[in-house]
C-alpha cells in the first residue's frame, strides 16, 4: 500500500507461494474461506499444492515462532463467474478467530456502496520505501457514473471505484486479491477486492475493484455446496 | 552425509504386492525411527532388494523383490512407501554397470541372453550367487567388462556379446535448460553425489518434492525446478550446497511437446509468452534482459536460448506464476505482469442465455472449462440439492445447463469433476441482452459475529509506528 499507515486489519491475510514468499493479500471470509484475486493465481483449476495463508501477523516476514501466526494450507481454489476475477480458496482447516484473526463481514446481495462512504485498504505490497508491515490506508467510495468519467466507460457495475487523491495513496504490487473495508452499521465490510490496475496508486486517479455484493450469492453457494 | 537412502528410488503411497510367492515378505520391524533406518537395515542384505515404510506406524518391511520380479504386483496404498534399490529398478547403468541388476536379456544384436545357470549353447565359469547377481538369463557384468552389462547368447555362434545398456548420462537428454529432464543421474558435474530432494540435510532448501509435483524431483536426482541454466542438485558434501550435473544436449531441434507461443495473452503460467508487454502491472518499466542493472541477474538471453528474452519483454524464464521482469526501479526487484490478459479459454460458448438464464432451454452440458456435467438425476459425484423431483418447473432434463436456483452469474451444473461441485457453463449472454442494472440496496443490513475488531490493537499499530 502506498501512502498508508501500519494498521491493524485482522481479516487481512498474506498468500504465501511455494517459495514461503508473500505474493498476494486476501481476506478471511469465514472461518475456511478466503477471497481473493483470480490474477494472482496463474490459473484457478491447477491444485494448489504448496500454497498457504498466513494469518495473526503484522509483519511480512515474521519471524520463525511469532506468537500468533497461523499458517494453513490452501485445499482448493474455487473461480469465481465469469468476468468476476475472483477465486475462493478453501483452507485445510478452520483458522482460530482470535484478536489478531478475524473474519470480515459480506455485503447483502447487489448492495452499493454510497458514495462518499469512507474504506480501507490493507496490504503487505509495495510501498515505496518503507519498512514490510501491513500498511492500511483510507480511501472514498464514488459513483461508477464520476469513476467513469475517468475510467471512459470501462468500469463495469460488477466494479466500484474509489476516489483518486491528490497524494499518491493506493494499492500496489502485492496487494493485489486484498481487502477494501467499508464501516457499516458497526461492523467492517468486504465491499470490494483490489484487484491489479495499470499502474498502482496514482494521483487523482480513481481506482477500481471487484464489487463484491454482486458475487455475494456465488461464495455463499460455493460455501454451502 | 551420505544418507543410505540415496541407493534407493521411492514411490510414495504404494505396496508391493506378492502373488504366487512360497517365501513371504519379511516381518514388520515397528519403532524404527524413520525410512533412513529402514534403509540402513536393507542395504547390506543380499536377500533384501526393497522395503515397505509405513509412516503411521514407523514399521519396516523388508522385501526380498522388487516391482521387476516375477509375479509381484504394484497396488495403491495409503499406508505404505516403498522404496526399491536402485540396481534392481533403473534402465540404465552406472559407471561400468557391475551393480546392474535390471531385467535386460537381450543384446546389442536382438539376441535372447542364455541363463547363467545354464551351460548350453556356451559353457562358462560363472556359477549364480546372490553376491554376483547372476539371475536368469538377464544381462551383468560379473567381470567389469568395459563394454558395460553382458551376457552368453543362446545363438552357439555367438558366444556372449553386450546388452548395449546406456549409461544414466546417455539415457537422457536435456533440452533448453533441462527444465523437462527426468533422467536418473544423481551425480554433479564434479562427481559429488545428489542429495535427496526429500531430505533437508546437508542442506536445506525449500524444494520439497510435495510442493512442486510437476518438477519430479525423484529421489536425487539432477533437476531443474527454478530455470536454473541447467539441471543441477544440492549436494551431499555440507561444503558445496548445489552444482550443475553434466547431461548431454539433444540436440538444436525443438524439443517436443514446447508450450504454444501467445502474443497477446498468456496461457497457464504464462511460460509460452513471446508478446511484447514490457512494463509491470503497475506500470513500472521493465529492466532489459541483457542488462544487470538495477538488478544483477543470472537470466542472460543467450543462456536461455528457448526463453526468447528480448529487450525487455515481459517473460515467465523460471516457472514463476505469470509473466514477469526485473524492473527498472532500484527499489523493486521483480514484480508480475499481470495487466497481460490471460487467453480466452479455447472452449468456444456454443449457445447464449437471456438474464440470469433461468429460461434456458437448450442442451450444452459443459462447463466453462469443458467438464462435462453431472446429470441432474444422478447422485455422484456430487449429491444435488436439485434434481428433477425437487424443482420440476427448473427443467433439469439429462445433463444440460440449467438455472433451477436463479443464480445471478447464469445457467449451471454439478460436474462430473469430484474436485468441482458446479460450475457455471459454457454459455455467453446473448448479444441483445443488456447486463442487468444493479438495484436499489437493501434498507435494513445486520451483521454478526464479523467485521470487529480490537481497538487494543490499534495501540499496538502506534508503537509499531
Amino acid at each position: 500500500v502506498v501512502g498508508g499507515q501500519p494498521g491493524n486489519s485482522p481479516w487481512t491475510v498474506s498468500l504465501r507461494n511455494r517459495q514461503g514468499q508473500h505474493f498476494c493479500g486476501g481476506s478471511l471470509v469465514k472461518e475456511q474461506w478466503v477471497l481473493t484475486a483470480e490474477q494472482c493465481f496463474s490459473s484457478c483449476h491447477v491444485p494448489p499444492v504448496g500454497y498457504e495463508v498466513w494469518l495473526g501477523t503484522l509483519f511480512q516476514d515474521p519471524q520463525p515462532g511469532e506468537p500468533g501466526l497461523q499458517r494453513v494450507p490452501v485445499a482448493k481454489m474455487v473461480c469465481g463467474p465469469p468476468g468476476s476475477q475472483l477465486v475462493l480458496l478453501k483452507l485445510e482447516r478452520r483458522v482460530t478467530l482470535n484478536l489478531r484473526v478475524a473474519l470480515i463481514c459480506l455485503p447483502p446481495e447487489q448492495y452499493v456502496v454510497p458514495p462518499g462512504t469512507k474504506c480501507e485498504i490493507a496490504g503487505w505490497g509495495e510501498t515505496r520505501g518503507d519498512n514490510p508491515v501491513l500498511k492500511v490506508a483510507s480511501l472514498s467510495v464514488i459513483s461508477n457514473q464520476e469513476c467513469n468519467l475517468k475510467h471512459r466507460g470501462r468500469v463495469r457495475t460488477s466494479e466500484m471505484c474509489t476516489a483518486g487523491l491528490l497524494a499518491p495513496v493506493g494499492a500496489c504490487e502485492g496487494d493485489y486479491g486484498g481487502p477494501l473495508a467499508c464501516f457499516t452499521r458497526d461492523c467492517w465490510v468486504l465491499e470490494g477486492i483490489i484487484i491489479p490496475n495499470r499502474v498502482c496508486a496514482r494521483p487523482r486517479w480513481p481506482a477500481v475493484f471487484t464489487r463484491v455484493s454482486v458475487f455475494t450469492d456465488w461464495i455463499h453457494k460455493v460455501v454451502q455446496l | 552425509q551420505r544418507s543410505p537412502l540415496n541407493d534407493f528410488q521411492v514411490l510414495r503411497g504404494t505396496e508391493l504386492q506378492p502373488l504366487l510367492h512360497a517365501v513371504g515378505p519379511g516381518p514388520w520391524q515397528e519403532g524404527v525411527a524413520d525410512a533412513e533406518e529402514c534403509a540402513g537395515r536393507c542395504r547390506p542384505l543380499l536377500d533384501c532388494r526393497a522395503f515397505h515404510y509405513n509412516v503411521s506406524s514407523r514399521g519396516c518391511q523388508l522385501l526380498p523383490w522388487t516391482q521387476h520380479s516375477p509375479h509381484t504386483q504394484l497396488q495403491r496404498s495409503g499406508r505404505c512407501d516403498l522404496f526399491q534399490k536402485k540396481d534392481y529398478v533403473r534402465a540404465c547403468i552406472v559407471d561400468n554397470g557391475v551393480g546392474y541388476r535390471g531385467t535386460a536379456a537381450i543384446t546389442t544384436d536382438g539376441l535372447p541372453c542364455q541363463r547363467w545357470s545354464h551351460k548350453f549353447p556356451n559353457d562358462h565359469r560363472y556359477t549364480p550367487t546372490l553376491q554376483n547377481g547372476l539371475d536368469q538369463n538377464f544381462c551383468r557384468n560379473p567381470d567389469g567388462d568395459p563394454g558395460g552389462p553382458w551376457c552368453y547368447t543362446t545363438d552357439p555362434a555367438v558366444r556372449f556379446q553386450s546388452c548395449g545398456i546406456k549409461s544414466c548420462r546417455e539415457a537422457a537428454c536435456i533440452w533448453c535448460n533441462g527444465e523437462e529432464y527426468r533422467g536418473a543421474v544423481d551425480r554433479t558435474e564434479s562427481g559429488r553425489e545428489c542429495q535427496r530432494w526429500d531430505m533437508q540435510r546437508p542442506h536445506a532448501h525449500p524444494f520439497e518434492p510435495g510442493k512442486f509435483l510437476d518438477r519430479n524431483l525423484d529421489d536425487n536426482y539432477c533437476r531443474n525446478p527454478d530455470g536454473s541454466e541447467r539441471p543441477w542438485c544440492y549436494t551431499t558434501d555440507p561444503h558445496v550446497e548445489r552444482e550443475f550435473c553434466d547431461l548431454p544436449r539433444c540436440g538444436s531441434e525443438a524439443p517436443p511437446h514446447r508450450e504454444a507461443a501467445t502474443l497477446s495473452c498468456f496461457r497457464g503460467k504464462g511460460e509460452g509468452y513471446r508478446g511484447t508487454a514490457n512494463t509491470t502491472a503497475a506500470g513500472v518499466p521493465c529492466q532489459r534482459w541483457d542488462a544487470q542493472s538495477p538488478h544483477r541477474h543470472h537470466f542472460a538471453p543467450g543462456k536461455y536460448a528457448c526463453k526468447d528474452l528480448r529487450e525487455n519483454f515481459c517473460r515467465n524464464p523460471d516457472g514463476s506464476e505469470a509473466p514477469w521482469c526485473f524492473t527498472s526501479r532500484p527499489g523493486m526487484r521483480m514484480a508480475f505482469c499481470y495487466q497481460i490478459r490471460r487467453c480466452a479459454d479455447d472452449l468456444r460458448p456454443e449457445d447464449c442465455y437471456h438474464g440470469a438464464g433461468q429460461r434456458y432451454r437448450g442442451s450444452v452440458s459443459k462447463t466453462r472449462r469443458g467438464v462435462p456435467c453431472q446429470r441432474w438425476a444422478a447422485e455422484a459425484p456430487h449429491r444435488p440439492q436439485f434434481t428433477p423431483s425437487s424443482a420440476p418447473h427448473a427443467h433439469l432434463e439429462e445433463n444440460f445447463c440449467r438455472n433451477p436456483d436463479g443464480d445471478s452469474h447464469g445457467p449451471w451444473c454439478y460436474t462430473t469433476d469430484p474436485g468441482t461441485a458446479f460450475d457455471y457453463c459454457a454459455l455467453r449472454r446473448c448479444d441483445d441482452d443488456r447486463p442487468p442494472s444493479i438495484p436499489e440496496p437493501p434498507e435494513q443490513v445486520l451483521f454478526e459475529k464479523c467485521g470487529k475488531r480490537a481497538a487494543r490493537l490499534d495501540r499496538e499499530r502506534s508503537r509499531l509506528r
